[in-house]
This record gives C-alpha cells, sequence and structure tokens, in this order.
C-alpha cells in the first residue's frame, strides 16, 4: 500500500476527484492554502496498492493543468529619485505537487 | 515512531479524540471531505510510539462504528418509454480507514 | 526527498511560513485542531530534499516558542462536606512537535 498525498489546483480538485473515483480509488479531500501565493488550494489523500501508483499519477497527469499566478508586487520602494513601483510578477503555478509515501499497515475497520 | 492517519466518521470524532487523550497520546485532528459521498469526515494524525499501535487501533475499533450512507442517484434518464428514475443506493461506510506510516524522527521542539 | 510535517502555535505560523518560503523551499498550510485542548493549531507540510532537513528545523526553533495554555478544570465537584472548584491548571505547549517522513518518489506534474 501507498500513500499518494497530491497538492493540486483548486479549480482542477473537482474533476480530479470524480475520475479517480470513477476508477474505483479511494480518496479524502483536505482544503489547504499555499504557503507562497497563500491562496486556497486542495491536498488529496489517495490510498492505492503499491502496482496502482501509476495509473493514479496517470489520471493526475490528464486533470491538472498549469497555470499562472501573480505574485503581488512588494510595497512600492521610494528613491532618492522618485517613487518606484515593481511590476507584478507572473509565475508558474505546476499542475499537481505530489508525494508518495510507503504505508507500513493499512486496516479497514 | 509511527504516524497513524485514521480518517474516521465525524460522529465518533468527539469520543475517539477524548478515548485517545485520556491514554495520555498525542493527537492531532483534520476536518475533511470524503472524495465519492462529498460529505464532511475526520482525519486524526496520532504519534505513537511503534509499540504502542495496536493499543491505538483497539481504541479505534470500539468507537468506530460502522454506518449506512445514501447515494443519491444520478439523474433521472429518460428513455424511449419514459422516464426512469434509479432508487437510491444505500452503501456500508466502515468505521475508520487507517494507514500507518514509518516515521524516519520526531522531534519537539 | 523527505516529507516535514510540523505542527505549530497558530501565532507562530504565519513568521514560519515567510521564513520558508525566503529561503526558497516549497510549504503546504492545513488548518488543524489540538486533541487535547481542542484549540485551533496549524499543520504545514514541507516537502525537502534529505541534506535540507536540519536547516528547516533550524528555522523553526528559530521562529517556534514555548508558550502556557490554560487546561479549564473539570465540572466543579460535590462532596459531602460543599462545592469544591478545581484551580484551572496551566500546562506548556511546545514550540513544535514534527514528524519526518521519507518519501518514496516526488513528482511536480
Ligand atoms: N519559496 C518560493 N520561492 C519562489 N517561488 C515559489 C516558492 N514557493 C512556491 N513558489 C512558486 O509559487 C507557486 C505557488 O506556491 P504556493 O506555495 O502558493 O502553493 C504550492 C504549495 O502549496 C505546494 N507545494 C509545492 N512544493 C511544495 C513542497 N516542496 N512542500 C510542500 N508543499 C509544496 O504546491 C503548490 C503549488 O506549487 P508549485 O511549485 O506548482 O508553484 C509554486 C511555485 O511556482
Ligand atoms: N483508499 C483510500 N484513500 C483515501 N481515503 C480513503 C480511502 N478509502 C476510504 N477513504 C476515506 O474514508 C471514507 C470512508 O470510506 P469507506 O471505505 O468506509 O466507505 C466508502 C465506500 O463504502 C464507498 N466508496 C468510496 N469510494 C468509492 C468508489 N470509488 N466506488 C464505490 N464506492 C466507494 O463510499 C463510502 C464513503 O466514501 P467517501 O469517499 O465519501 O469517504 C471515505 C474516504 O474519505
Ligand atoms: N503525538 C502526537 N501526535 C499528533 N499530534 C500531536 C502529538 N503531540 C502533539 N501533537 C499536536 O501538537 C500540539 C501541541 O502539543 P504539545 O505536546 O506541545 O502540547 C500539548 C501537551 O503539553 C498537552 N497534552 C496533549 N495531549 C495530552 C494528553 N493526552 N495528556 C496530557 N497532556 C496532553 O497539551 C498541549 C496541547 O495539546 P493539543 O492536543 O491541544 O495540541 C497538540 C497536538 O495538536
Amino acid at each position: 500500500m501507498k500513500l499518494i498525498i497530491a497538492i493540486v489546483h483548486d479549480d482542477d480538485a473537482g474533476e480530479l476527484i470524480s475520475s479517480i473515483t470513477e476508477k474505483g480509488y479511494g480518496v479524502t479531500k483536505l482544503a489547504t492554502t499555499g504557503g507562497f501565493l497563500k491562496a486556497g488550494n486542495t491536498t488529496l489523500l489517495i490510498g492505492v496498492q503499491k502496482e496502482k501508483v501509476d495509473e493514479v499519477l496517470d489520471i493526475i497527469r490528464d486533470v491538472c493543468k498549469t497555470r499562472k499566478g501573480i505574485v503581488s508586487p512588494p510595497a512600492p520602494i521610494i528613491g532618492g529619485t522618485g517613487v518606484y513601483v515593481p511590476a507584478p510578477v507572473e509565475i508558474t503555478i505546476g499542475g499537481a505537487t505530489v508525494f508518495i509515501i510507503d504505508v507500513d499497515r493499512f486496516e479497514k475497520i
């Protein structure tokens, strides 16, 4: 058994969960927040048999798209020759950040 | 050290947390959502010494009960001979889904 | 790759996240609840290369302070000689409770 911890964009979470449950897999959803952009995102816990990990990763690849995010500039910089307002910076937010962890024991009670 | 990740029904969470802390164990609660029924449930993180894992599993077995859930039918199906409304399907929701993970290092700062 | 799961006090979370992202590390925040005091706290997921774990632990040590918490006494005890109201008990809440877990595979999709 492996535990897949996938951090995905909120806009992809609904479709991703449906695709995962349609294939008969179990999934639990956590509402989380990105440390850098401080925007809400979604973390999924997906426990699967070892030989099914790649199938679930394929579903994540199909559904989760790369997006652009805007990092609001730090406060304007007041220098000798006037005020300088740094332009907002566009960054790329990946489709998913995925950690795969070994599960010692799995119990359904 | 092992980390127990237990996904339980909201109605069992309060009693389960009390039973675990009364025995002197540490526990952290996450409000989560089931992927299939889309209903709220509770995920507990319980870090325990390896030889105490079975004692905590016994507490979970004592407290967490199996329940029935209703899966609302998909939309009515409109066919040649009229409208067919599939009956709601009753499914069984287990007492707890438990992942036990090995902890490399544990630090209290 | 290691996954650091750090449970910290809400009051330290903002500064801790900034210090971690300033060093270029990724971090995801979960709003959680302590099992014993039933007060809100924060759980951080921080995926880092193995040789960077100690640097992140140092950041956590710098930022997270030990605090006092009050455990409200259980209900007053009515005995033969009158009502006895146990005094509130002061306990120490550590700076951080940290689990470090081995990651089998890490994927950026
Ligand atoms: N310290 C830093 N310096 C410069 N740029 C930074 C940065 N931290 C993040 N970014 C950039 O900002 C995007 C959003 O990060 P955020 O922390 O809000 O949201 C993150 C975070 O919640 C989670 N995440 C990513 N890497 C992680 C890690 N190593 N550990 C824990 N969570 C991670 O996945 C979300 C998306 O990450 P992704 O890498 O696709 O996209 C990241 C990355 O492009
Ligand atoms: N392998 C796994 N990885 C991560 N989390 C897991 C998991 N297995 C179970 N869970 C978590 O535990 C809850 C209860 O699962 P249980 O299997 O007892 O009870 C399940 C099961 O009887 C059924 N079910 C779940 N997924 C299904 C699927 N893909 N197809 C058919 N039935 C499903 O619906 C009940 C409620 O499921 P729901 O998703 O709402 O809520 C799930 C989910 O949050
Ligand atoms: N082994 C473990 N597994 C999972 N999560 C863990 C854990 N150990 C600690 N935590 C998390 O860290 C928070 C702070 O724990 P700390 O041990 O510093 O500070 C604790 C400790 O001094 C005391 N405490 C906790 N559980 C206790 C128990 N069963 N009996 C007596 N005192 C307890 O109350 C403080 C606040 O506890 P609270 O539960 O509200 O909040 C806890 C809990 O959310």
